[in-house]
């Protein structure tokens, strides 16, 4: 058993059977590796997973004690995250225009595919590619420019959260659970950038990221 | 003896008194105080005080208060009675240590021994005569430990008071055989009419003496343990004889400040902290999630 | 939510030992 908070729309019913919220792993862009993803009903929607994680936590869960005392989180994710894992990898490979469902293939991570019927996937991935239409088909290609583009909003909306929210963002480092009566008015501008291009980092590769500071 | 507001609640430690008599109030007073149960594993541990006027002594050993360990529990009883019919002159207080208060005090981070609590305790109880009124002008303790030092920190604490610290001081002073009898009495009727807030079920009703060397007490907390939660709160968790039926038969629990035990350290080596790692290191996580012990899930 | 690690899965007699408490 998992004690996980998620938002409500993780649990509304299926359109379709046996089309219910589905955790799966994919692969984080930061790492390169495996993490575990969940996708709402009919895939509508992704979430990333995070764990609230003390060594020394444990549960009691109706009558029964469990071991594992993470508490997890389902946020939302924007998949385009996701989609660029693969448009880069092509972009790598052969440089050439393809249709989504030709880049989002991985035998490590078969539902990769699965972005695609995220709402907001083909809603937005102008902001990240080139496009073609040929015979009333879409091809698309890994665009740097735009992606950066697109980074650099994310990275601005971040920073108005960031301040908006009174995170902590300047160096002095301090637990995120003290709770001081000061308001944080040392932190620059500067250190609200640095600190959302580092959150965003969190989603893109290193030379992605390097390539966001620089620009 | 009204034990009802500790019956109903047996986890917390609870104050019950006489009424200070009027001539406790006006008159020097001697007090006595003694102690009941502090050796079992089981129940609580009961401090007592009895008082009288100085002037009255002789009248307290006519109610021939003994020392209450040679005694019946049903001689013990008749006599707390007596005591307590004397009202124009007999006054007493006691202090129920509950097990669970005296485990949970001796196993605090910052430890509580069980003389610190006994002589707290103690000091409590003479305040409390005081605060009613009594006129308390010398005081009898009996004590298992080191007298000298005891009775140097009464003194301390009551400057004003004549204080007398001695070892079996309830065969000595009638005021504190006074004292022990309404201990003992007090400890026995509260473990009689024990109350198990946990239920328990096919478990023997006879769990022996109580004391930790007792096997029929031994077999009754083998019996009574439930390898999550250990012991019912009739159980004194502190004392050794439970650590070691926890440690050999119920699950093991480790707390944030386990790695302050000797005994759970394995020593490092300094060497190590500066050793190459194998694996190639990843990006560290942002200070956001770390600083929030927020981590990647990579599976479940 | 424990503040400890019980190195146990399993059944545990919640009801019995816990009672809710605001």
């Amino acid at each position: 058993q998992w004690v996980m908070v998620v938002p409500e729309s993780v649990t509304d019913l299926p359109k379709k059977p046996n089309s219910g919220p589905l955790f799966t792993r994919l692969c984080n862009p930061s790492t390169g590796q495996a993490a575990l993803y969940l996708f709402s009903s009919d895939s509508r929607q992704l979430f990333e997973l995070k764990a609230f994680h003390e060594e020394y936590r444990s549960w009691f869960i109706g009558q029964a004690v469990q071991q594992d005392g993470r508490l997890f989180f389902a946020t939302p994710m924007d998949p385009l995250f996701l989609v660029l894992v693969y448009l880069i990898k092509s972009e790598k490979e052969h440089g050439k225009f393809q249709p989504l469902d030709q880049i989002l293939v991985d035998e490590e991570f078969p539902s990769c595919s699965m972005l695609l019927q995220c709402t907001s996937t083909s809603r937005t991935i102008h902001h990240i590619v080139e496009e073609k239409e040929i015979g009333g088909k879409k091809f698309y290609k890994f665009s740097e420019e735009k992606t950066l583009k697109w980074l650099k909003k994310k990275v601005d909306q971040t920073v108005k959260v960031l301040k908006c929210h009174d995170v902590r963002v300047d160096a002095r480092v301090q637990t995120a659970t003290f709770i001081s009566g000061k308001q944080f008015t040392d932190a620059t501008e500067d250190d609200y950038i640095r600190y959302a291009h580092g959150l965003i980092s969190e989603y893109i590769n290193e030379d992605l990221s390097t390539a966001l500071a620089k620009y | 003896m009204d034990l009802r507001a500790f019956e109903e609640d047996n986890a917390v430690s609870c104050l019950l008194d006489s009424a200070a008599p009027a001539a406790c109030r006006t008159q020097p007073c001697c007090l006595g105080i003694d102690e009941a149960g502090r050796g079992p594993v089981l129940g609580p541990m009961v401090y007592g005080i009895c008082y009288c006027p100085v002037a009255r002594q002789g009248d307290l050993e006519a109610i021939k208060v003994a020392d209450s360990k040679t005694l019946t529990e049903a001689q013990r009883e008749q006599l707390f009675e007596k005591l307590d019919a004397a009202k124009d002159f007999v006054g007493w207080a006691l202090h129920i240590l509950s097990p669970n208060f005296i485990s949970t005090s001796m196993q605090r981070r910052a430890k509580y021994n069980l003389n610190a609590l006994s002589h707290d305790t103690a000091i409590g109880l003479i305040q409390h005569a005081l605060d009613s009124g009594v006129q308390v002008a010398e005081v009898f303790v009996d004590t298992v430990g080191p007298a000298e030092k005891y009775q140097e920190k009464l003194k301390q604490q009551f400057p004003g008071l004549e204080v007398t610290v001695k070892p079996k001081a309830d065969s000595l002073f009638p005021v504190v055989s006074a004292a022990s009898i309404c201990a003992k009495v007090a400890r026995d009727r509260v473990v009689k009419n024990w109350k198990f807030v946990e239920a328990l079920e096919n478990v023997d009703s006879d769990y022996g003496s109580g004391y930790p060397n007792d096997p029929k007490t031994k077999e009754w907390l083998t019996q009574c343990l439930d390898p999550v939660f250990g012991f019912p709160q009739f159980v004194r968790f502190s004392w050794s004889t439970a650590q070691v039926i926890l440690e050999n038969k119920a699950v093991a629990v480790r707390w944030d400040d386990t790695e302050d035990d000797p005994s759970q350290k394995s020593a490092q080596s300094l060497l190590s902290y500066f050793a190459r790692k194998d694996t190639p290191t990843r990006r560290p996580a942002h200070r956001f999630f770390y600083e929030r012990k927020l981590e990647t899930v990579t599976s479940l | 939510s424990l503040p400890c690690r019980v190195l146990h899965d399993g059944d545990a007699a919640v009801c019995k030992y816990f009672s809710p408490a605001i």
